[in-house]
């Protein structure tokens, strides 16, 4: 089985309703999630959230495993979902300094603060889309770019990748995604455990030399020369921290339950038995001889 | 209830059903939930449904309790409620929805389509 990607040249139009049963983002409902509203008193009170547009990556991640599904096979059990059976993605709210100066490094925000701390921690991918060098490139440039990823307080290296300055983006050359293990950014820390009532961002730095190895002294790299500039993104091509998580708890729709505040539909009393009394005495009779 | 003539035939009155898998198409979007699921929209989730009464047939896995809650019944129905035809085995299904922080999440639910019903 192969890992669920994003392929460089992915469709980013709307979702069709007929899309595999999906949802339609563009009909003018606004998303909203459980807790939302239960909170909610009424139509009056009701403000629409900004839309949220999923990500392909996710949208290919369900259809992967839906299909996987449908065939039998335990989506859990492929290497993508590291044994996980709950991925969340979280888009990059960073913003890159708008001064024509080089981009040396780049700070990856994320809000992690709806991450349970009831769930079992699998990994965490950070996955930037490196668009194909433009106008930003500097022709004069040649060799390899030694792309680091670390958390923004520590400086601790987390991931690395390794690519030509000029090297396609992916083979149609439009771009493509880059992927960093930043599991350990998460592990050893769980800032959302620490304070749950606080939003918890999660910081991520990006930096670049050249070469293949870190080396001391060197200067970093213009990461637009490199086609990590954020600006003028769409949806689909800002980054993205995905979190794999595996639940320990049985009924993972309680928590749903109790958010939309469903209890009083327990207020629906089960239907009377209509047996007869004749019926079961015929019954037992029968039953008898 | 079923009635038989001597050959074993059913006529007469509907015969009451055996306890069988039945459809249950779930619509989320009839249930209010579209507006945080993504998808699926709907899934065919099938409910359990039927009656447990003796001879409870093999396929229906009944445990060594339901055999004798069965069989109490058939012998004194006023006494013992007849076994009850529940989901023996489920799977999960992958949902797609956003959280309280507008986060795209993929989540595999367990227990979530019946796949064989049984006496218990």
């Amino acid at each position: 089985c192969q890992q669920a990607t994003i392929p460089a040249d992915a469709p980013t139009e709307p979702l069709r309703e007929s899309d595999q049963g999906m949802r339609s983002r563009q009909d003018g409902k606004a998303p909203r999630s459980p807790r939302d509203a239960a909170a909610r008193k009424g139509p009056s009170a009701w403000a629409p959230p900004p839309r949220v547009e999923p990500h392909e990556y996710m949208l290919s991640l369900y259809r992967t495993y839906s299909i996987a599904e449908k065939l039998g096979i335990n989506a859990t059990f492929f290497q993508s979902s590291k044994a996980a059976n709950t991925i969340t993605s979280f888009v990059d709210r960073g913003r890159d300094d708008l001064s024509p100066s080089a981009l040396r490094r780049q700070k990856y925000l994320f809000d992690v603060s709806t991450l349970s701390d009831k769930e079992e921690l699998v990994g965490a991918e950070l996955r930037l889309f490196r668009k194909a060098p433009g106008d930003h490139s500097s022709k004069a440039q040649t060799g390899l770019a030694h792309v680091q990823v670390s958390p923004c307080l520590s400086g601790r290296l987390l991931d690395s990748r390794t690519w030509g300055l000029h090297e396609a983006a992916s083979a149609q050359a439009g771009g493509g995604w880059v992927v960093f293990d930043v599991w350990q950014a998460l592990q050893p820390h769980q800032p959302w455990k620490k304070q749950p009532q606080q939003p918890q961002q999660l910081c991520l730095e990006v930096r670049a030399v050249a070469g293949t190895r870190t080396q001391a002294q060197q200067p970093l790299l213009d990461l637009r020369d490199l086609g990590l500039g954020r600006g003028a993104r769409a949806q689909q091509e800002k980054a993205l921290l995905v979190v794999f998580t595996k639940s320990r708890r049985k009924n993972l729709f309680s928590e749903l339950r109790q958010e939309r505040g469903a209890q009083q539909q327990g207020a629906h009393a089960p239907p009377q038995e209509s047996t007869a009394a004749a019926q079961l005495r015929l019954q037992s009779r029968r039953m008898r001889r | 209830t079923a009635y038989h003539n001597r050959h074993g035939k059913r006529h007469g009155k509907k015969a009451r059903l055996r306890c069988s898998k039945k459809a249950l198409h779930v619509n989320f979007k009839e249930l209010g939930w579209d507006d945080w699921i993504i998808a699926p929209l709907e899934y065919e989730a099938y409910h359990c449904e039927g009656v447990c009464d003796f001879p409870l047939r093999s396929h229906l896995e009944p445990t060594n309790h339901a055999i004798i809650q069965t069989l109490m019944n058939s012998m004194d129905p006023g006494s013992t409620p007849p076994s009850c035809c529940v989901p023996t085995k489920l799977t999960p299904i992958s949902i797609l929805y956003t959280d309280a922080g507008n986060n795209v999440v993929y989540k595999q639910y367990e227990d979530m389509v019946v796949e064989s019903c049984g006496c218990r």
